[in-house]
């Protein structure tokens, strides 16, 4: 017999957690730590603040020798702007709530990743979670929370408010969770040390549970210049998100309605649309129907002249930290780093970063040493399905830059944008959109020109020795 | 400034659709046949009937020569158990709403592809879906639907009921929508050739823009036995499962409770978990603490000594389905061909079947031809990340089974269960649980062993024939 059921987006992501990355004790605790110290880095970000995130991870239950899965404390302290004490319940305990959903980078994106890690936690260890936050005035709001995952909502199981005196502004998250450390050390260590490359105004801290302290002081006091929300860009507007526009907006005619609505249009480019669309200037942009909304959107694609998205909604990590991070990293002999131009993929701009690196600390391999970012975020899985993958292996010839096959080589990338099309919503790998594998190829191939230079001097120096 | 946003999930599948598989217009054509097809599939299974699944696709609107991406109208016509009036809107126009969310094996797992799909016309063509069903009774549904993308409800544009005079049962779906034919075209035709492969039992139509017909008439005129519901099994159960189970049972006591409400779980075994939780049998399961629920689920954990769980959620494709199946596909030299018996993994029973093939139709290479099925789904994309490939080139080594470097070698692989571990929403790619892992291993070594007999015999004859 048939029976139909509508299930919440919390019990989605609860009965197929793999799909948001919490798929094994390992995974969970390298996923639960990155979601928390990106809600970090972000939040400082919003806040012009220099970032400090202190994070902890302490042993609360041994199961017992034969297993590396125990229960964890994870506490995870940051200096950012802090949420406001009505907002702290939705924001860390529904799923799909958040304040990222506007057109400006920012390294959270679905309004899920914060909830997701406490959701595991509660479910390996049943235990309410800790959030105490302050946005720096007078009150502080201490929360214990669980979250009700059929109803897809918060249950708060206490709330103090208490007295700012020190005006303290920030967000402190403790709970507990089913993890294996040994089996994610390395991945976490190393996202510790990538994340503080990329980010180098940021302070990190992990204090493991086998008392080792990693402390990532930051190298620069100045706090890069944030990005800012700004109108979509007309192309890759679809019907839906074109009918919204033309529903919310205050323009009483489409001229308008396009020029106030869209980046990059003027009034001679409204015009020109609406008469490739065949509709009237004049008309009130609430009143067309669904076939002149269609007609609409078939012109701005067909138009195909407009400017190039505005680059104010991207903050990219800059070739001069880019550079530095990586003499800090790898050592190398050689180093070549490029900043492209802006681009723009489905009506988002983003901006490609890259480096390729050569000797130095790099140890000799035939297959490349790959260091990928996006939104100043490392990400360490999936680089097989990664389109940076698939750009330094099928896109770029290595052989006619004269590296041999065994080779001391990294590539650096770096992909910044108001929207990254990730594959899964586990942020691990890049989608193949055609603009950003091109922008990628053209980055990369400059920096290897630069390599086959320096080689070249290398192979000549070598043989003139051997004379 | 700081604005909170809660979206709803056909939002976050809409702005984040490349998650759900639908990132071009190629792809996107692939998806929505296979949701629909899959769909079909399983409506003519839970009603035990021989499946007739017409596709078609016409073309709409040509964008211009230049272009391979046009506007087509996709059809799918089935013979299956059809939808009641009162449920379809919702099944189509809602997403995370189904009848697939049971503990049984299905295609269909997620209540979001077949409204992905229609979501995916909509957005790129503006226009309403049609769907047309009857359950075999009185009247016939039509209706025009649009999903709120906002709010995810349908939006019913037109409702009508219609006579059903001749008894008609099954589903049309009709819509349109952006999509690159050129582009997808052979994955398209594979996929049509590999269901029908190991759906032996199902008659395939495809009728495409060309003009062209792609039939494959079944060859068995036999249902194979559905799979059928039942009781979760107790590993891998989380407090969470747990609290639910506990809330809902009418059972007085533990006892009664761990036997009904769980599978393999008799008398003996709920008193050695309750000693082990330390939890005195006779309490009302509605009145457990936190902590005591807590207790028995790391009970359960400790317990280690259930047996298997139950086979009847499964309905594997079977040894001589698959061999006839390969057969026909490759016409191979050899084929051995093996089902293993149901093995489980978080309390999800599965079972494996695989099959090696060698020689006939296969084409020599240097890389293994491999052929993925999930619930009797053929998986085509994103095989490096698959649990099967990590098998087939780190698990197994050929060469100890007589091998050559280059060869015409298959390897087909099929697993079944209530619930696969996708990696992705797409379902294209299942995430290495080691539970699976080994099964595939042990399946493919066992084939790969035979197919050494084999090489060897030939091996021996050739140099016989030399002298
Ligand atoms: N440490 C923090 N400081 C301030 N605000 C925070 C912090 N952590 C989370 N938030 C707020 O809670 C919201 C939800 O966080 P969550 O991680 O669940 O989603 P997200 O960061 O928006 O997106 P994603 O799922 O991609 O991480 C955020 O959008 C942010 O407004
Ligand atoms: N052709 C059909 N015949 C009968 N019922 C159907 C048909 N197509 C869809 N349905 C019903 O509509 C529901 C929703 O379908 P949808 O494809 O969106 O989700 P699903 O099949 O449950 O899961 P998945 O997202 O994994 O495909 C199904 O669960 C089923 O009950
Ligand atoms: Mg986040
Ligand atoms: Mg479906």
């Amino acid at each position: 017999d048939i029976k139909f059921e509508q299930i919440s987006p919390s019990e989605f992501f609860y009965k197929n957690r793999d799909i948001a990355g919490f798929s094994s004790p390992s995974r969970s605790l390298y996923m639960s730590i990155r979601e928390l110290v990106e809600n970090a880095l972000d939040a400082a970000e919003v806040g012009r603040i220099l970032p400090e995130v202190y994070v902890q991870l302490t042993l609360e239950k041994d199961a017992g020798e034969e297993s590396d899965v125990k229960i964890y404390k994870l506490r995870v302290e940051d200096d950012g702007i802090g949420v406001a004490g009505d907002y702290i319940p939705k924001a860390f305990a529904t799923v799909l709530y958040g304040s990222k959903y506007g057109y400006r980078q920012s390294r959270g994106t679905f309004g899920l990743g914060g909830t997701m890690a406490l959701l595991y936690g509660q479910i390996t260890t049943n235990r309410p979670a800790t959030v105490i936050s302050s946005t720096g005035g007078k009150e502080i709001h201490k929360y214990q929370l669980m979250i009700d995952v059929i109803e897809n909502k918060p249950r708060i199981i206490s709330h103090e408010v208490l007295d700012n005196r020190n005006k303290w502004r920030g967000t402190i998250i403790e709970f507990y969770l089913e993890a294996d450390y040994t089996g994610s050390r390395a991945k976490i260590i190393e996202y510790f040390r990538n994340t503080a490359i990329v980010n180098p105004h940021a302070t990190i801290t992990f204090e493991d549970s086998r008392g080792r302290l990693y402390h990532f002081p930051r190298v620069i006091e100045k706090v890069p210049e944030p990005p800012r929300e700004s109108k979509p860009h007309p192309v890759g507007v679809d019907v839906e998100t074109m009918s919204r526009l033309l529903a919310a907006t205050k323009a009483s005619n489409l001229i308008g309605f396009l020029t106030s609505a869209f980046q990059k249009v003027g009034e001679k480019t409204a015009r020109d649309i609406l008469e490739l669309a065949k509709i009237p200037y004049d008309l009130n942009p609430r009143r067309l129907t669904h076939e002149q909304v269609t007609e609409l959107v078939e012109a701005i694609k067909k138009y195909g002249k407009f400017r190039a998205p505005d680059p104010t909604p991207l903050s990219p990590i800059g070739e001069e930290f880019l550079e530095s991070g990586i003499r800090q990293m790898l050592k190398p002999d050689f180093l070549y780093v490029v900043q492209r131009p802006p681009a723009s993929y489905s009506g988002y701009p983003f901006v490609v970063e890259a480096a390729v690196a050569y000797g130095g600390d790099i140890p000799p391999s035939d297959s490349i040493h790959l260091f990928r970012f996006a939104n100043k975020i490392p990400l360490l899985y999936d680089e097989r399905a990664d389109v940076v993958w698939k750009v330094v292996t099928e896109r770029i010839d290595w052989t006619t830059y004269k590296v041999p096959k065994v080779a001391p080589l990294a590539v650096i990338t770096s992909i910044c944008s108001p929207k990254i099309p990730y594959k899964t919503v586990g942020k691990e790998a890049i989608a193949d959109r055609p603009e950003i594998e091109r922008e990628l190829t053209t980055a990369i191939r400059e920096c290897a020109r630069h390599l086959k230079l320096y080689l070249s001097r290398i192979e000549k120096r070598e043989a003139a020795a051997k004379r």
